[in-house]
């Protein structure tokens, strides 16, 4: 999920 | 969404704005790398590959696409507009010494092996060491524009408040990503005597003069 990685970061 | 990372995009986004008005308003790049800037246009390109593919929220989108835009468009002015302007001879930072390490290294470590999440893993390594260029010129020139201390200081301070955010995550989330806080760390640390520079000096109205 998005948050895993911080991929719902810039 | 928490307030460190809010005011770090901001902060970032600032940053970004403040280069661009500068070589607008000025129509000069002097001072300016043009290896960083082109250093930045391919973090963001590699990081941003997931675009138009993952929707996170409108203001993800929007920022993206600013921070795209806006990278190109400083790289458009400062090597096709204003070229004129633009310091070669003190901008000579070797920028394949920075690109081929963070590939190597972003095909060695990283989460998955797929070509979206080495590209990322690659702007997050090349983004901490994409103002050398930059940091290398002003040592060189041994002087810095106020603006363009200003524009420096908003950078730094970004990745600096993206740290406190991912703290606050780690504790909100109970979960971190080690990828992205040491390149963080890394990015921040290489500010570091910038921003004493910029506290001691440029605050009190002086120039930002580095010692010889």
């Amino acid at each position: 999920d998005l948050e895993k990685y911080y991929k719902d970061e810039l | 969404m928490n307030i460190f990372r809010l005011v770090g995009d901001l902060s970032h986004l600032l940053a970004i704005i403040i280069l661009l008005l500068k070589i607008w308003k000025t129509r000069s790049c002097a001072g300016i790398s043009g290896k960083s800037q082109i250093l930045f246009a391919v973090v963001y390109t590699t990081r941003y590959l997931d675009l138009l593919t993952t929707y996170v929220s409108a203001y993800n989108t929007v920022m993206k696409f600013v921070f795209i835009v806006a990278s190109y468009a400083t790289v458009y002015l400062m090597y096709v507009k204003f070229r004129a302007t633009y310091d070669h001879n003190h901008d000579t930072f070797r920028i394949e010494f920075l690109l081929v390490p963070c590939f190597i290294l972003s095909l060695l470590i990283n989460h998955e092996f797929t070509v979206l999440e080495v590209m990322w893993t690659f702007s997050i390594y090349l983004e901490s060491v994409a103002i050398l260029p930059q940091l290398f010129l002003v040592s060189k020139t041994g002087e810095a524009e106020s603006i363009t201390s200003h524009y420096l200081f908003a950078l730094g301070s970004y990745r600096a408040l993206y740290l406190l955010n991912w703290v606050y995550r780690y504790m909100a989330e109970d979960h971190y990503e080690l990828i992205a806080i040491v390149s963080g760390v890394v990015q921040t640390v290489l500010y570091c005597d910038f921003f004493y520079l910029y506290i001691t000096k440029v605050l009190k109205g002086k120039k930002l003069q580095l010692p010889a």
